[in-house]
């Protein structure tokens, strides 16, 4: 995967 | 989200409130270190400051205010409310040891050069590590109180739970962090000697005590 976009994890 | 991630957090607030209600009905904070806290509340603080800014989901912005206020009101009770149960001779774990090499690498290997980004990334591979004070301390005082050892427990499950969870995101979503993978393998890792201990022992009625 590229950049994460956002963080969605906790 | 899947089971895995789900049964994680739940497992990390299981281990949060655990701690939480320990100190505060036995109104004492022995055998519990105050910088693994601290470095708890680091982490919190550091992974979640877009907290206001990049919302993901009612689930999500909740959590992380449980866990944010949770994390605070704990450092708060070992370093001031019962700051006379506080065990500093033995909680002598030297954090900066810790906090300055993870600052440093969350500079060197992080997936974008930003300073949210740089924070996010030290905030996962302090998590890591930040356990390692209590599982010292533990070592030094040779024994811990069975709640103690049920909040380590849940604290240890929540992180191997998300091991899982990635790998379940990267077979069905095509999603994996390998910063958060690597970090969580190690956390994870970090806890397996207590996991022994805890499920040969305190899981027989025994108490978790080390040989002095």
């Amino acid at each position: 995967a590229g950049r994460i976009q956002s963080h969605d994890e906790l | 989200m899947n089971v895995f991630r789900l049964t994680g957090d739940l497992s990390h607030l299981v281990a949060i409130i655990l701690l939480l209600l320990k100190i505060w009905k036995t109104r004492s904070c022995a055998g519990i270190s105050g910088k693994s806290q601290v470095m708890f509340a680091l982490v919190f603080t550091t992974r979640y400051l877009d907290l206001f800014t990049n919302f993901i989901s009612p689930y999500n912005s909740v959590m992380k205010v449980i866990y944010l206020g949770c994390s605070y009101a704990t450092v708060y009770m070992i370093y001031m409310k019962f700051k006379a149960s506080y065990d500093g001779n033995h909680d002598t774990f030297r954090a900066e040891f810790l906090i300055i090499p993870v600052g440093g690498l969350a500079f060197l290997v992080n997936h974008e050069f930003t300073p949210l980004e740089i924070l996010w990334t030290f905030s996962i591979y302090l998590e890591s590590v930040a356990i390692l004070p209590q599982l010292f301390m533990i070592t030094k005082t040779g024994e811990a109180e069975t709640i103690t050892t049920h909040y380590l427990f849940a604290l240890g499950l929540y992180r191997a739970l998300y091991l899982i969870n990635w790998i379940w995101r990267y077979y069905f979503e095509g999603f994996f962090d390998l910063i958060a993978i690597v970090a969580g393998c190690v956390q994870t890792i970090l806890y397996c000697d207590f996991f022994y201990l805890y499920i040969t022992k305190v899981l027989h009625g025994k108490k978790l005590s080390l040989p002095a």
